[in-house]
């Protein structure tokens, strides 16, 4: 199911990552995994894993000398960003702390084609989210945790450690919380679809002022295997621009701009509806929500066969034009100032996925980021925002905010990574339904 | 597992430094070619 994949694709970007150590089988075989809420699965390498180099960097699974293995043999594979991995499922005991959950159904990896895998720290990942994701429907390892009676309630929490001088990573408490890792009362917000830990979100604030798009509501997901924060480019690129990230300048939004700005402006002024205009001017057609590409592709530099894609791009351009200009007026800026500003964004589009640089020297002077979760204010600083890497002249910085656009109805879509699970204490409550966020401590 | 009832998994942390390839994947090729067919071909994101 592509909608699912989508969100899936985050799973590239594990720089600044957070795992843990299970034992599988009896006795427990040593595997380091990152708990991750964004998925359901629980999978490792497996012995039988050949053809695949990064198995031969990770430990792998035996079951040959687990006395509590259970054959399965059902075929299983998990599409990635970059790849996939894939194998068979397996049943087993499964140490996590102290407790052992038994008879825990898991995927052995026998192939994990990607790069992503070879480099990386771990050896798999522990899914913590719902069944309803699960590929193969396998009953994740905390739904039997709950069961098996192993925890006393249905609820877990993460606190991560983004103190960079401390080598304490951070803490995963299942059953609970813990309260030496949070201050205050928790904000809790129902889970809107269950599947991931998904949840409704309001607008996110630049400086304290509204960014505009999420008015009328974005989800959110609240994603521990995901390192950074993504969600619509929209206002991703008014994040770049008040940072001074750089972006990708889109030609064609700089067009839209030049030939469509100010009749988009005048018909904002107007009070047409902003939904309609882009369709107004013939750009997009409405599809009774939104503008929406009508799917006409420019054929003047069409070259092998291909598109340039222009008749899309200009239809995304003016519905992210819209927003920005409408954000603009209502702050009452001159035409010309917005116009300008406009246009300054067209050169700070995020790259899809992919991260943006920004001065190291500027990072005291950049703004907060915040977000409406519950109708409370929940502020990132820069400090929080940006990661730096490596120290002194060598040092680089990369902003955390990456372009995501999923479209309705499970967008428009936040995924908030751990970044901001590391400055807000995560509750995941699967008994109520709920997600809560309170000031780590 | 303790007194409270609660089971605490301990998390160890990766730490950010040049080897682990994030700022490298910034100036690899790859990311450069990606820009570059970004701006002519996928401006909404593959995911848009």
């Amino acid at each position: 199911d592509g909608s699912d994949t989508d969100i899936v694709a985050l799973k590239n970007y594990m720089d600044a990552q957070y795992f843990g150590e299970i034992g599988v089988g009896t006795p427990p075989q040593k595997f380091t995994v990152i708990f991750d809420t964004g998925s359901s699965n629980l999978w490792v390498p497996s012995t039988k894993c050949y053809f695949s180099v990064p198995c031969y960097f990770h430990s792998k699974y035996k079951s040959s000398e687990s006395s509590t293995y259970k054959k399965n043999g059902k075929t299983a594979a998990i599409r990635y960003g970059t790849g996939a991995i894939s194998g068979f499922f397996s049943e087993d005991n499964v140490k996590i702390g102290d407790i052992v959950v038994k008879r825990q159904e898991f995927i052995e990896a026998t192939r994990e084609p990607s790069v992503t895998f070879l480099v990386a720290k771990f050896d798999g990942i522990l899914g913590l989210g719902f069944k309803e994701i699960s590929v193969g429907n396998a009953t994740p390892v905390w739904y039997n945790m709950v069961k098996q009676g192993l925890v006393k309630e249905p609820v877990f929490s993460f606190w991560l450690n983004r103190n960079v001088e401390e080598e304490e990573g951070g803490e995963l408490v299942f059953g609970g919380m813990d309260p030496n890792h949070f201050k205050g009362k928790h904000t809790y917000v129902p889970v809107t679809q269950k599947g991931y830990w998904q949840f409704d979100m309001g607008d996110v604030l630049i400086d304290g002022k509204e960014s505009g798009y999420c008015n009328g509501g974005c989800s959110a997901i609240a994603d521990s295997g995901t390192s950074l924060l993504a969600g619509p480019t929209t206002v991703v690129t008014m994040i770049n621009h008040a940072i001074g990230a750089v972006g990708v300048v889109s030609q064609e939004c700089k067009a839209v701009v030049e030939q469509y700005g100010q009749t988009i402006m005048d018909l904002l002024l107007t009070e047409a509806h902003p939904k309609k205009i882009c369709s107004q001017v013939g750009l997009c057609t409405f599809d009774g929500t939104r503008g929406v590409s009508a799917g006409i592709e420019s054929v003047v530099d069409e070259k092998d066969g291909r598109s340039s894609g222009l008749g899309d791009a200009m239809c995304s351009a003016c519905e992210m034009a819209v927003v920005w200009m409408q954000n603009q007026l209502r702050r009452n800026q001159t035409q010309d100032r917005i116009l300008n500003y406009v246009n300054e964004l067209c050169e700070r589009l995020p790259s899809p996925m992919g991260q943006s640089a920004v001065e190291c020297g500027s990072i005291s002077s950049m703004p907060s980021v915040s977000f409406t979760i519950g109708g409370k204010i929940f502020d990132l600083s820069p400090h929080e925002y940006i990661l730096k890497v490596g120290e002194g002249a060598a040092a680089q910085c990369i902003s955390g905010f990456m372009g995501l656009d999923i479209p309705p109805p499970r967008g428009p879509l936040w995924i908030l990574g751990d970044m901001f699970m590391g400055r807000y204490h995560t509750v995941f409550d699967s008994g109520k339904l709920r997600v809560g966020f309170a000031e780590a401590a | 597992a303790s007194n409270d009832g609660l089971l605490r998994i301990g998390l160890k942390k990766l730490k950010l430094d040049h080897n682990n390839g994030l700022a490298a994947r910034l100036e690899s090729k790859e990311a450069k070619d990606l820009r570059a067919s970004i701006r002519k071909y996928n401006f909404r994101g593959k995911l848009g």
